[in-house]
């Protein structure tokens, strides 16, 4: 219900609530353009449902390590245009991890086909790193469990290593040669790593959409916070991510829906056949020191209607990128600062509750049937603004503790 | 930086357009 006070979203206590039972987006039976399936990787609708769910704040604390890598990966890049890249001889002993170096984690997942026959995997969908990757046997040093059998290379007719100089081996931030064979490695923020052979295969995206000679990495030291998953995804803007390396197919375009809560699905589609109503476009900022990342321009930010008090140039400043990895949304500290005091004055009327990890303006609804939430709107370059959803707005630990979904950075030119 | 993370993305079709370089949203996707 919206209009009440300004702008409002009024909704039931329990729709907040996470369900134990899949509700799943209900799909037409015929598309003419590539859709996947898109489910949180710890709800009921994901293959890889794991017991126990994590909580809320563990969630945060890995979402935590993430933005730091990413942080930490957009400052080395605006002093040193391009990571050394290293040599090593051997899998999984010789190739360099750096902390930093790649950014990780994330909580959507798809499955795709890898191999000639194809051979299911559901991963990690990510645009906030450039390398597909899944776990291979024979898993030469260490695998972590995952849900579906583990990728076995010489069972697909089409599985190939790439050589040590072959272009895409070049292309990787680090890199390795074993044998002639181009060896990758990935770490990210919080410590997990995945190390191994940079291979090319057949990547089948649907029964009908098939990428030969995909290039990913084939990994046999692999250990990390990936869950059940296979692997990841990258859906940067780097050379070797999914999206590049399907340019000519499907010109660079590709489109998702999250669902608002961990008990429904959304999509994943490539090609410009995504659903396009009412989709409004600003411009995608690329910055050639961090290629892997979608820049934005939010330029304004608005509580209950009314556009809060912040200049263009907190926001200008710091830049903004747009990343499926991250979970919570950061801010300039002083553009948080104002949301903050804005959605706590129209939250008056509710009993507080302790911060949640990052989370530091949260509410305890116990004993509320309905409650009334402001509408928050972040408003674009281009006039363009998009106004929350409250699935958007609010990160709920529980009934006694759920909070506004935003965090603040260090200082405003973090 | 500052980071739009998928919460706040949650429910919207997010369209990403290389070619054309902008970024798209349409509410209510899903």
């Amino acid at each position: 219900v919206r209009g009440e006070q300004g702008s409002y979203h009024k909704i039931s206590i329990h729709s907040l609530l996470p369900s134990k039972v899949c509700s799943s987006f209900k799909e037409s039976a015929n598309f003419n353009f590539t859709r996947l399936k898109v489910t949180h990787r710890h709800g009921p609708c994901s293959p890889l449902r794991s017991h126990p769910t994590p909580l809320p704040e563990q969630i945060l604390d890995e979402d935590r390590s993430r933005v730091d890598s990413l942080r930490r990966r957009i400052a080395a890049a605006a002093t040193s245009a391009k990571l050394d890249r290293q040599r090593g001889s051997q899998v999984g002993s010789k190739i360099p991890v750096r902390p930093g170096s790649s950014v990780s984690t994330g909580n959507y997942v798809v499955t795709v086909g890898f191999g000639t026959p194809k051979r299911d995997q559901t991963v990690i969908f990510d645009t906030g790193s450039d390398i597909t990757w899944i776990q291979c046997q024979p898993c030469v040093t260490y695998c972590y469990e995952q849900q579906d059998p583990i990728f076995n290379p010489s069972a697909s007719s089409t599985y190939a290593n790439i050589s040590c100089s072959s272009t895409y081996c070049s292309d990787l931030d680090i890199s390795g040669c074993s044998s002639s064979a181009c060896l990758y490695g990935v770490q990210y923020g919080d410590n997990s790593f995945s190390i191994g052979f940079f291979a090319q295969d057949t990547l089948s995206l649907s029964p009908t959409d098939v990428i030969p000679k995909f290039p990913f990495g084939c990994g046999e030291r692999n250990r990390g916070l990936f869950g059940k998953a296979a692997g990841l995804m990258g859906l940067g803007h780097g050379k070797l991510s999914l999206v590049t390396q399907t340019y000519q197919k499907y010109g660079g375009v590709f489109a998702y829906c999250l669902p608002p809560t961990s008990s429904s699905t959304g999509y994943l589609t490539f090609g410009t056949g995504y659903p396009s109503s009412k989709v409004k476009f600003t411009p995608m900022v690329t910055d050639a020191s961090t290629p892997t990342f979608y820049y934005l321009n939010l330029m304004a930010i608005s509580v209950a209607g009314q556009r809060l008090p912040i200049s263009a140039k907190v926001f200008n400043d710091a830049g903004t990128i747009i990343d499926s990895g991250t979970v919570i949304t950061r801010l300039p500290p002083t553009a948080y600062s104002a949301l903050r005091s804005a959605f706590r004055q129209a939250m008056s009327s509710y009993k507080t509750a302790s911060a949640l990890s990052i989370l530091d303006t949260c509410y305890d609804f116990t004993g509320h049937s309905t409650v009334s939430i402001p509408t928050v709107a972040l408003q674009f370059g281009g006039g363009v603004t998009m106004e929350l959803d409250l699935s958007g707005t609010l990160y709920v630990g529980s009934q006694s503790q759920v909070c506004l979904a935003f965090a603040a950075n260090g200082d405003d030119s973090d | 930086v500052g980071i739009l993370g998928n919460v706040q993305q949650k429910t919207f079709n997010v369209v990403y357009d290389v070619s054309k370089k902008k970024i798209g949203f349409g509410p209510g996707a899903c």
